[in-house]
């Protein structure tokens, strides 16, 4: 069980520090806490931003938990490769640096398995393959398909 | 894999039946606040087994039947299919489609079918658990929960790794 | 000290009514779980969007309950004026129409309470009478100011 | 009364002294993610006698002092102080302005003051809750918190109300 767990941790661990890297030019990896004793310890997910200090991720900005916490899904994806992603407003609290880097990832990754995002933001409708658009009529909830390259304002009614 | 199409009726602010037809890649949903984008995701879980009503924001089963809004009649049933492309056959079922359908009654009952046959819940459960989409997996981040994983505790981060494996 | 507490109640559901009309054209009020035994019960926060039915405040949608949040706070003002109110990124999940009716009551509401507001977003950056840009150099953070007018983007640097 | 001056030094990011300078009116903080913006906002809450460190984002209170960055020394001290405008004389003091300062040694001892002088940390509840710029009050919204009071429980919401009356 040991051995099946490390190498899935390894995996993930490796996958991490390559896709943060991408992401902010910083660093990320896991640390376990009791490395002879796994199972009874936990582990932790350790963020160094560009400039600053080696962190939990539990003491980083609002903006800079979003990045970390989309580079771990993503890095967990090499040990459990998952088929489909909902994603719903991720972007919400993003800078528009770090919006268009987590936007082009996602993009990429989108390749290997299928990413729906929910977004009231325009940067993250452009890369669309395809977009929904969601409006009530009359009490209703309907859809309606829309041509990629829309504008968030346009697709809203 | 990958999500092909997905059929609502019934289920939430969905009175009237809709239907996505989806793609391979990158999708993109938008709308004004409370158009129901997010009453979406709610349904793709709920037809793949999801049972929490915290998780499905309802107070009880019932309320996840259109309520009739100002204009129409309460749906007395919610039925939601969640069509998936199989042509690979990572999911152990024999067909280039597999598709995993729910209805809920106005009593509270739950029936489950995969491509149309009715089966168990928990048949329903060990098969999208297999495949890796069930939504207990660490694929789904619902609205405003996008900075739980980077807040859990290392323990609780090593018990998400665990159940994994 | 029910009379007391009653006296606010209504003032602030009052208040609640007229501001959540404002903002949605929709109905909010407050509702007394025991009328007979007040302390004993809770208040509920009804509230109306157009076009559906009502609802307690729990079952809204991210964007609505945002709205319906802000609606509450000022309301409450006019029981007890605060002398400052402190928003961070309130405007996240906001779609373009609600952002615009959200910014111009708080705006008219800055002239008899102090509102500092943190903000991604160039709508509500656009109403400030000042404006404070943060930014990291060398390690440390630093502000500046910048005159009113300037969008996001020229101000993150 | 308004917040007229804020200076910050040694507290989270702001290993330098920083200084802002308000109006009364509509005040907009902008800038990149990590850069600080809402360590500003735990600054006017700290310096108001806010001790709960789970409101701070710290685990600790040496977790307050600037870390040092990549390229300084840590800070052993953390002064924060609050300037407001008193003209109205709605704040007990007889002054024109009121300044609450707050610092925290590598002790993890805290200093009050108002005006430059010595006071108890009660005293400056007392009086921040007397004017209604306490922290408890509900004008304040941290980071993701914007939800919370649509989904307060009903006896919650009745109870925020009678702590105010
Ligand atoms: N059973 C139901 N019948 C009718 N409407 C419902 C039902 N359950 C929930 N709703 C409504 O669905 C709406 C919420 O939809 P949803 O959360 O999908 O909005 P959204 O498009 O994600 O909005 P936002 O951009 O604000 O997140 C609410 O207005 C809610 O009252
Ligand atoms: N004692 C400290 N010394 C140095 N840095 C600190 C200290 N405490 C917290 N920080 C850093 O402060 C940063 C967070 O700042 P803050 O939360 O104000 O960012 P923000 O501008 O609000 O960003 P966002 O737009 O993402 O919300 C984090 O990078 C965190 O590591
Ligand atoms: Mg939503
Ligand atoms: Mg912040």
């Amino acid at each position: 069980k040991r051995n099946v767990f490390m190498e899935a941790f390894e995996k993930i661990d490796r996958n991490l520090r390559a896709i943060f890297k991408e992401l902010t030019d910083g660093d990320a990896w896991l640390e376990v806490e009791k490395p002879d004793d796994i199972f009874q310890g936990g582990i932790y997910l350790m963020v160094r931003f560009p400039g600053k200090k080696p962190k939990e991720s539990l003491m980083l900005s609002g903006g800079e938990k979003t990045i970390t916490t989309v580079a771990f899904i993503l890095a967990m994806q090499s040990a459990f490769k998952s088929p489909f992603y909902l994603l719903d407003e991720i972007d919400a609290h993003l800078d528009a640096i770090n919006l268009e880097r987590l936007i082009n990832i996602l993009y990429d990754r989108s390749k290997e398995s299928q990413i729906i995002l929910i977004t009231l933001k325009d940067v993250t409708l452009s890369k669309a393959d395809k977009i929904f658009g969601v409006y009530q009529r009359e009490g209703y909830a309907n859809v309606v398909e829309y041509t990629p390259g829309i504008k968030v304002k346009e697709a809203q009614q | 894999i990958y999500i092909k199409r997905i059929e609502i009726e019934g289920f939430k602010t969905f009175g009237k039946k809709v239907v996505l037809n989806l793609e391979p890649g990158y999708i993109s949903v938008t709308g004004l606040n409370g158009s129901g984008k997010s009453n979406i995701f709610d349904a793709i879980l709920f037809a793949l087994g999801e049972s929490s009503l915290k998780t499905l924001r309802a107070t009880n089963l019932k309320g996840l039947l259109f309520d009739g809004g100002v204009s129409g009649a309460r749906s007395s049933k919610a039925v939601v299919s969640i069509q998936f492309d199989n042509t690979s056959r990572e999911i152990p079922v024999d067909s280039d489609t597999v598709t995993f359908t729910r209805e809920l009654r106005e009593n509270g009952e739950s029936v489950f079918k995969i491509n149309n046959k009715h089966v168990s819940k928990q048949m329903v459960l060990n098969l999208t658990q297999l495949c890796l989409i069930s939504p207990e997996a660490f694929n789904v981040v619902l609205q405003g929960m996008i900075n739980r994983i980077a807040e859990l505790r290392p323990d609780e981060r090593r018990r998400l790794l665990e159940s994994l494996v």
